[in-house]
């Protein structure tokens, strides 16, 4: 099964 | 006090056709550096970089940094009574709840300003790394818009993968599967004809179609489009805004559970 990730998984709140 | 002059107003027309899909409000942020944007889209799964650097207007005046709130989509109505050989102003007092669009026809006679009210809009800034891609891609925008259009026909989503042969695109629906493979050619008459691959590591990763055929609304803006890929890192789909800067698309990819 395939999940849609979330950009704000890969880039930091800056 | 903020007045940026850009003579090719189409730009800022197709700009804000390429976002408008994607977003509904963002925060237009005007420093010395330029014009430039950074926002998610609803789902918080692509994000948009824009950036339209000073040198590239005629006028540019930016007396303190500024933060304008705008729906993208009220902005495109604006902009589409522009005409597209207009030079389009951008203006804004300090502390003003309003920006105005001017459009000056190329000869003068028409000159015609749109006050819009501006919005408050809390959106996180991301910081967006410098990354080594696995694999950079670039080739022509319509001929990738031509595929993402065509794939999403037959499927919802997209395996991009870049080996030595090429880079293929794949998808599977209810009906079929399709493969359309782009080969590496530079022997082209016109350098923005070519498909070049710069490749460090075979990579292969999977996308939603929904969101690579909204940022090929970009198209207009470039002849070439530029794909940039890594392992589990979300895909940069960058398009040049002549010498100005960049609209870039960045999409977080599907991931095996």
């Amino acid at each position: 099964v395939r999940k849609q990730s979330q950009i704000t998984a890969f880039f930091s709140l800056g | 006090m903020l007045e940026l002059r850009l003579v090719q107003g189409s730009l800022l027309k197709k700009v804000l056709e390429a976002i408008r899909e994607l977003v509904n409000d963002a925060n237009f942020d005007c420093s010395a550096t330029g014009f430039s944007l950074q926002a998610m889209d609803s789902s918080h799964v692509a994000l948009v970089a824009l950036l339209l650097r000073s040198e590239g207007f005629e006028h540019y005046r930016c007396d303190r940094n500024l933060s304008m709130g705008m729906n993208l989509n009220n902005m495109a109505k604006m902009l589409r009574c522009a005409g597209n050989d207009d030079i389009i102003t951008i203006k804004a007092d300090d502390g003003s709840d309003t920006v105005t669009f001017m459009f000056e026809s190329p000869n003068q006679d028409k000159i015609a300003d749109f006050e819009m009210k501006l919005m408050d809009i809390d959106s996180e800034h991301l910081g967006i790394p410098d990354a080594e891609y696995h694999a950079i891609v670039r080739m022509p925008s319509a001929e990738f818009a031509r595929i993402c259009k065509d794939l999403s026909s037959i499927g919802d989503t997209v395996v991009i993968s870049v080996t030595k042969e090429g880079v293929k695109f794949s998808t599977a629906g209810d009906i079929g599967t399709a493969n359309i493979v782009c080969r590496q050619n530079k022997t082209v008459d016109k350098p923005e004809e070519a498909t070049v691959i710069e490749m460090q590591e075979p990579v292969s990763l999977t996308f939603a179609l929904r969101y690579m055929n909204s940022f090929t609304k970009a198209t207009p803006l470039s002849e070439t489009v530029t794909i940039s890929l890594s392992s589990e890192l979300p895909v940069v789909v960058e398009y040049k805004i002549a010498d100005m800067g960049y609209i870039r698309f960045y999409l977080a990819p599907k991931i095996e559970e």
